[in-house]
């Protein structure tokens, strides 16, 4: 097959009633159920409409409100796909497991790879020197079972995020891939492709086509938004990725995708209701026989360019505990040059107009992130401020009038791993045909 | 050439290689 059908759900999840103890698997079969009623809903759907896989959200079948022990009644044991098995088959082979039958039904039925996010338990005794001390392991995992039904992959997230405290991390890292005749597909979930391991490594390692990516994703605008961040990583690893985000608005988790490497195939950001989507999109099944990314030095015109002098004083502010050095931009059209530690950022632009109610800042950061996750980043930024306001710069902001006809930006970035890009007025993403990333490292505008 | 309405426009880099010992992983999770 050279093309395939992809499918995302980005599903509302019913979640449990906070409690401090935990139900009866009774209880919480019944919640997991009332959830899998809506994803068959969407999988039926998409498999009528001619759906090779879909891939449904992180905590899509019974949330994320939980302790380590109140999450114990919905936990699995989840085997190796090793061991052959068929659940929707043989549904007690593997002691009582009755989400992995009914998704598995669910796969057979309607001839369609399923992925889905539940949790795995493992038992453990005194003789691991790393048991926990209520005796198990519990891994966030991924369980996919193909059109047959048979578990065809599990992948235990390996990089948690802090507040998933009902969940341990595995000892290894696991490059789980699978092989279909639409080619070949990696696994990981949500904040793993913030890691090098193994959201980096299953692509250069393993050379895959396609990345299915579960998420429960809450965006922290104005950076990182899941949309924007997961068509670009896409993009610049060369692959495609099938993101399902969970849908809750008050959480701000919202924004999934299905994304080539040269294109956003298709997209759902949406604020606004409280209801799921289901998305479809064809892909290439080998993406990388068609295009490899063109390799870009990302420091090489930053690093030939004299430092613009602004002739105005930088000053500090926050995007998202981060804190970055911003200098303002005055005028309808300029050269500014801002810098942090080792980097320095370049921005040349050309407003249509400059607008007394709206205050643009280009920004700096080189630093570690150490809130929810420590991790070192690089970034140059040009950003709408929330007002007028110089300390509001670096807070969420959903409209902007300013219309840019000419910008490029660039940076003395001491990676490769630079992800641009463009969220525009009402959180759009930029299409690709506005702007282009030469090889000398600068995001520019086309035309 | 259409003339855009930035809100947010970043070049997002990550350099791993100066990521503390297994990113992502809180203190003593695993003791």
């Amino acid at each position: 097959m050279d093309t395939f059908i992809a499918a995302v759900y980005e599903h509302a999840v019913i979640l449990p009633n906070k409690t401090e103890s935990p139900v009866s698997t009774e209880e919480a079969l019944l919640l997991i159920n009332k959830n899998i009623d809506i994803l068959e809903s969407a999988i039926k759907l998409a498999a009528r409409q001619g759906a090779h896989i879909i891939v449904t959200p992180e905590d899509g079948i019974y949330g994320w409100i939980f302790t380590r022990e109140t999450i114990y009644p919905y936990l699995e044991d989840i085997p190796d796909p090793e061991v052959n098995w068929i659940p929707c088959r043989d549904p007690r082979r593997f002691g009582y497991t009755p989400v992995q039958e009914r998704l598995s039904c669910l796969a057979k039925e309607n001839s369609i790879y399923i992925m889905a996010n539940i949790g795995d338990k493992k038992p453990c005794n005194a003789t691991d020197p790393h048991c926990p001390p209520d005796g198990r392991y519990q891994y966030n995992t991924n369980v996919v079972f193909d059109s047959k039904g048979r578990l065809t992959a599990r992948y235990h997230k390996y990089n948690l995020f802090e507040p998933e405290i009902q969940f341990d991390f595995p000892k290894d890292s696991e490059l789980v891939t699978f092989d279909t005749p639409f080619g070949k597909f990696g696994i990981f979930t949500c904040f793993d492709i913030f890691s090098y391991d193994p959201a980096v490594v299953v692509v250069k390692d393993t050379q895959v086509d396609s990345v299915l990516l579960p998420t429960a994703w809450y965006n922290t605008l104005p950076l990182l938004s899941a949309v924007p961040f997961h068509s670009v990583w896409a993009r610049a690893m060369g692959v495609n990725v099938l993101a399902a985000n969970t849908h809750n608005t008050s959480m701000h988790m919202t924004g999934s995708g299905i994304y080539s490497p040269e294109a956003v195939r298709v997209y759902h950001y949406d604020m606004e209701t409280e209801s799921g989507q289901l998305l479809l999109s064809e892909l290439r099944s080998r993406p990388r026989q068609h295009a490899t990314p063109a390799e870009v030095n990302w420091s090489a015109y930053a690093r030939t360019v004299k430092p613009f002098s602004s002739g105005q004083a930088d000053f500090p502010g926050k995007i998202y505990f981060d804190e970055f050095s911003f200098t303002k931009l005055t005028g309808s059209a300029g050269n500014y040059t801002v810098c942090q530690k080792d980097l320095c950022c370049h921005l040349t632009y050309k407003m249509s107009e400059s607008r007394m109610d709206e205050v643009y800042v280009l920004g700096a950061f080189d630093g570690l992130h150490t809130v929810e996750g420590q991790y070192y980043l690089q970034i140059c930024t040009l950003l709408k401020c929330q007002t007028t306001n110089s300390r509001t710069c670096g807070e969420p902001v959903g409209s902007a009038f300013t219309k840019f006809e000419e910008f490029s930006l660039s940076g003395t970035f001491r990676t490769k791993y630079v992800f641009p890009q463009i969220v525009l007025s009402g959180s759009q993403l930029a299409l690709e045909r506005y702007y282009e990333v030469s090889r000398d490292g600068r995001l520019r505008s086309r035309g | 050439g259409a003339p855009l309405p930035i809100l947010v426009m970043a070049l997002y880099g990550r350099v791993f290689e100066r990521d503390p010992p297994r990113l992502g992983q809180g203190p003593g999770k695993l003791q």
